[in-house]
């Protein structure tokens, strides 16, 4: 996969990190400080098409919202820059009940895009 | 998935202005997070949290794996390392003395694991063999004897690594560790262990602060 730099518009992934101070998450969030989330963006002519079977996560749901506000675009035959490989995001948080949790939630970092 | 002869959803870079579509993402991360942890809105905190519970979380989160002894997190663990001073030597024998600190051994201090590291020149193409011995203070008077021998094959010029066993690692905890080195057989002569500053012999020893005193005091 390739990060998303200059005026490319091939399928890439494109940094995105979210701060928790700025959403006001620190309180209850102990580590990390924030998350790298990153999507996939760009455009997936047929020749790069090909790496079907990538498993359906969050990430389709972003993919889905980005269609609701995405002028026609064109794909070129049906193939989609998605994440080809993620990685669990480590939470350390206080709980309801104040308890401190550790815990690893599957394939929430986008770590390479590619076409479907 | 893809309806037969529909256009991929997400190839175009976004129409919307760049502001709604950060803001788009981060309300996507916030609900993405919270539904992972099975909460419809982040937690308040019902009563204050104590340091020394963040403290444990926190070190559980980057150190040892859990199930350890949460006390084991509060003792102090570092290594010494002690360059040797030569004592008596001649061509058959190298005798090597290490000291470690009082105020390190004085009570409470575990050696966990020591090395002896030493750098050797030999001719090219030629093995050694070496007996190191390990010299401790004998329990009834201040005389040392030997506590253990360790026989190596040298086989290259370079740094060599001997662990040191139970006997050894008590000598360290008690402040003084003594070696001899004695190359074997006939071509004794060619070895060379180095002793200049670049390499000078030393042990390193991984020690544990507080585990023995705790017990005592137990």
């Amino acid at each position: 996969g390739i990060d998303c730099q200059g005026v490319s518009r091939m399928c890439c992934r494109q940094e995105f990190f979210v701060d928790f101070r700025e959403i006001g998450w620190q309180d209850w969030i102990i580590q990390p400080e924030g998350y790298a989330m990153n999507f996939c963006t760009g455009q997936c002519p047929l020749h790069v098409a090909g790496m079907p079977g990538i498993a359906a996560s969050f990430h389709t749901a972003v993919l889905n919202l980005l269609k609701a506000n995405t002028a026609g675009g064109t794909a070129g035959g049906g193939s989609c820059c998605v994440p080809t490989v993620q990685r669990p995001l480590s939470l350390l948080y206080y709980d309801r009940d104040s308890n401190i949790v550790k815990t690893d939630i599957p394939d929430m970092v986008v770590e390479a895009c590619g076409c479907s | 998935t893809l309806r037969a002869g529909s256009q991929c959803p997400a190839c175009e870079r976004p129409a919307i202005d760049l502001e709604s579509h950060r803001q788009l993402l981060l309300d996507m991360a916030k609900r993405s997070i919270l539904d992972k942890l099975h909460l419809s809105r982040p937690p308040t905190l019902s009563r204050p949290v104590s340091r020394a519970a963040l403290r444990t979380a926190l070190q559980r989160l980057h150190g040892p794996p859990q199930g350890t002894l949460q006390e084991d997190y509060r003792r102090q663990e570092y290594e010494i390392i002690s360059f040797a001073e030569t004592g008596f030597s001649n061509v058959n024998q190298t005798r090597l003395d290490f000291y470690f600190s009082s105020d390190e051994t004085a009570g409470g201090v575990e050696i966990q694991h020591a090395s002896f590291l030493f750098f050797v020149q030999l001719p090219p193409n030629s093995t050694q063999s070496m007996n190191v011995k390990v010299f401790a203070l004998s329990p009834h008077d201040t005389n040392l004897t030997i506590a253990s021998q360790h026989l190596l094959e040298v086989d290259a010029s370079g740094w060599h690594q001997l662990t040191l066993g139970p006997e050894a690692q008590a000598a360290c905890s008690q402040g003084h560790l003594t070696l001899e080195l004695v190359p074997e057989g006939q071509v004794a002569h060619s070895l060379v262990i180095m002793g200049d500053t670049a390499h000078r012999p030393f042990v390193a020893a991984q020690v544990r602060v507080g585990g023995k005193h705790q017990v005592h005091r137990r």
